[in-house]
């Protein structure tokens, strides 16, 4: 599903180069449950950025569901990110002055969902994040985990075929954490693709595989 | 040094009301050092803003150093704070297009701590939390921990007397959480007052007292 290899991601600030990833190589195969770990600053965030089509490696090449990302225009790998990936930012990324329920139907917008349809399968998302009571609101009048179950249930919300989560319990109590991780893996064990970033060390203990990140290096790989 | 009495806290949605808080009365002493955890949405970020001046209670009262909140108009209340108060956002609230450096230099700016002081008293604090390297990168520049870390060394610019840090590891490595921990653990052993919330039991067990909110009331209170 998805192959990575000798990637390498340099960010340019004016005379400086920041070398975020320096030659990552890994496959991840469909419906697999992979944990990445490792310290801040790390590289987690920027592979995920790369493993969501969000951005290119400098170098090296990333290809998923067999296609080059490197050879795709940005309209197709905004088509191809529509219709197949859910994405937790570690930033939430909600759209402020928008409800809830807006915030969740909007890759149902994007994707042509009719609007009872886009406000039924909205709001059926919001329920199992546990959010039935806090619909109308705004991401100014959430709290700061409510915001992140938010975003949990606008990356559910079109049935995604590979879920990209960036530390989606950071915000959270260990029993709403356990029961959003608890979510994740019944999609996972019906054949969702599930990575997920965390420095929580019973959320990455759910995973199939861990990798470790350092120094934007892949030094660990365990199952 | 901090007296809640019957504190309330209602938010006002159109025809609706939010009871974030539903009476909370507690007093914590100068340089005690106190963990608050709580379910997610149970009141522990709006009772921090409480606590730092920035928001008032709708019932109840609430005394910081002998003086009534109600009783003070914001610009007292502004000066309080920036004299008094170190904050770490839940949300860091970092100035965006501003370089690591000036939003650490902010609280001294205010303070009217000459330019030279500033820079050298805000680059020691991005040092201690080891961004010595990142000081010109913008936020958008930084991964999630650095932000936190430079939200950190914010709060910590100009010499608080009282620091609440809303989730200051959320986005920390184990590693990495523990320096700052030990930073925060530091200063309160030269008598700063420090409040953390947290939902990770490690940090909490740090703490002297622990305070646990549910449904907006204080339902624990162990030491
Ligand atoms: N501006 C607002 N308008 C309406 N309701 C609000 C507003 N701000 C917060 N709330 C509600 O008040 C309650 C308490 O929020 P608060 O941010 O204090 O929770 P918290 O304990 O910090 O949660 P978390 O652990 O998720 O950060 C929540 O149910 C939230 O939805
Ligand atoms: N736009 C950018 N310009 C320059 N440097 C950047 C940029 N974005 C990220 N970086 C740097 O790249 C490195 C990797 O960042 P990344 O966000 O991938 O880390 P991370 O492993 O997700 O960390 P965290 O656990 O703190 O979220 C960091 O050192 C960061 O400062
Ligand atoms: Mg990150
Ligand atoms: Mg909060």
């Amino acid at each position: 599903l998805i192959v990575a290899r000798d990637v390498e991601k340099i960010y340019k600030m004016g005379e400086t180069e920041v070398h975020a990833l320096n030659g990552v190589t890994v496959d991840i195969q469909d419906g697999e449950y992979v944990a990445i770990m490792g310290p801040s600053g790390s590289g987690k965030s920027t592979f995920m950025n790369l493993l969501g089509a969000l951005d290119a490696p400098t170098r090296g090449s990333m290809t998923i569901n067999g296609k080059d990302l490197a050879a795709q225009t940005p309209e197709q790998l905004a088509k191809f990110r529509g219709g197949t990936i859910g994405f937790v930012f570690q930033q939430y990324h909600l759209l402020p002055r928008t409800p809830a329920i807006e915030n969740v139907e909007l890759p149902l917008l994007y994707a042509g969902v009719p609007a009872d349809a886009r406000r039924e399968r909205a709001a059926a998302r919001l329920n199992q994040v546990g959010l039935g009571d806090r619909m109308d609101h705004l991401p100014s009048q959430l709290s700061g985990g409510q915001q992140q179950r938010v975003a949990i249930a606008r990356a559910l919300a079109n049935d995604p075929r590979i879920v990209l989560a960036d530390e989606p319990t950071g915000a959270l109590d260990s029993k709403t954490s356990e029961e959003i991780m608890d979510l994740f893996e019944n999609l996972n064990a019906e054949g969702m693709t599930l990575i997920v970033v965390t420095h929580e060390a019973d959320v990455a203990a759910r995973a199939k595989r861990r990798l470790t990140f350092r120094d934007g290096k892949l030094v660990e790989d365990d199952r």
